[in-house]
């Protein structure tokens, strides 16, 4: 079954953030 | 760019388009934040927080140039327009409302894309300070972008910056209460 993922506005930017410099280092 | 299309889908699917829109949008702030002149000396740790304090903000400028506040209507990147009811019906209504006002008085400053850029640089460095373990480097930053964007602002109308560069910082609180009033809105993500 499909599922879905609830997350704040903010929470989506401080993870993309967070992956960004992750990949980065 | 965002593919949402209203007529073929539930208000399950379109959220989740419209959620999708903001990953590209984030990276992108990441990648200008990169390009600021004296970020990147800046702690990562630091440069980390300004970012997830900061980049709503950011967004909500950028997201002006999507918003026409005279016929209440966003156009996204793929061209297409929505008219702000529509919109409303995405739960984002109130979020909306509130950066129709916002992008209504800052198209009233009339400023040029670089103008903007630069503002958008200090709208990041101006974030919430809570977290940072340099404040004096960050605040050494921010004061030298104001005082590049003043002199910006300055040397393309000297008769008006008088009047426009206050208006323009005083747009700084108005983002601070967007970005706590509206950055819990809740996204949706399908995990296939």
């Amino acid at each position: 079954p499909k599922t879905h993922r609830v997350m704040t506005l903010a929470d989506h930017i401080s993870h993309i953030i967070t992956q960004d410099f992750a990949r980065n280092q | 760019p965002c593919p949402v299309s209203v007529a073929s889908r539930s208000g399950q699917q379109i959220w989740e388009s419209f959620s999708q829109c903001f990953t590209p949008a984030v990276r992108e702030v990441v990648e200008f934040a990169k390009g600021i002149p004296g970020f990147q000396e800046l702690s990562q740790q630091d440069q980390v927080m300004l970012l997830k304090s900061g980049t709503f903000q950011v967004l909500m400028v950028r997201f002006c140039a999507l918003l026409n506040p005279e016929e209440r209507t966003v156009t996204f990147l793929n061209g297409q327009t929505y008219p702000q009811s529509t919109l409303r019906g995405l739960g984002m209504g109130t979020l909306l409302d509130a950066m129709f006002d916002f992008s209504e008085n800052l198209g009233a400053l009339r400023l040029e894309p670089d103008e903007i850029a630069l503002f958008m640089a200090v709208v990041l460095v101006s974030a919430d300070r809570s977290g940072i373990s340099d404040t004096a480097a960050v605040e050494q930053l921010q004061e030298g972008l104001i005082h590049a964007l003043r002199s910006l602002i300055h040397r393309r109308c000297p008769e008006q910056s008088a009047a426009i560069f206050p208006k323009l910082l005083l747009r700084l609180p108005d983002l601070r209460t967007l970005n706590n009033l509206h950055s819990d809105k809740l996204l949706a993500f399908r995990i296939d």
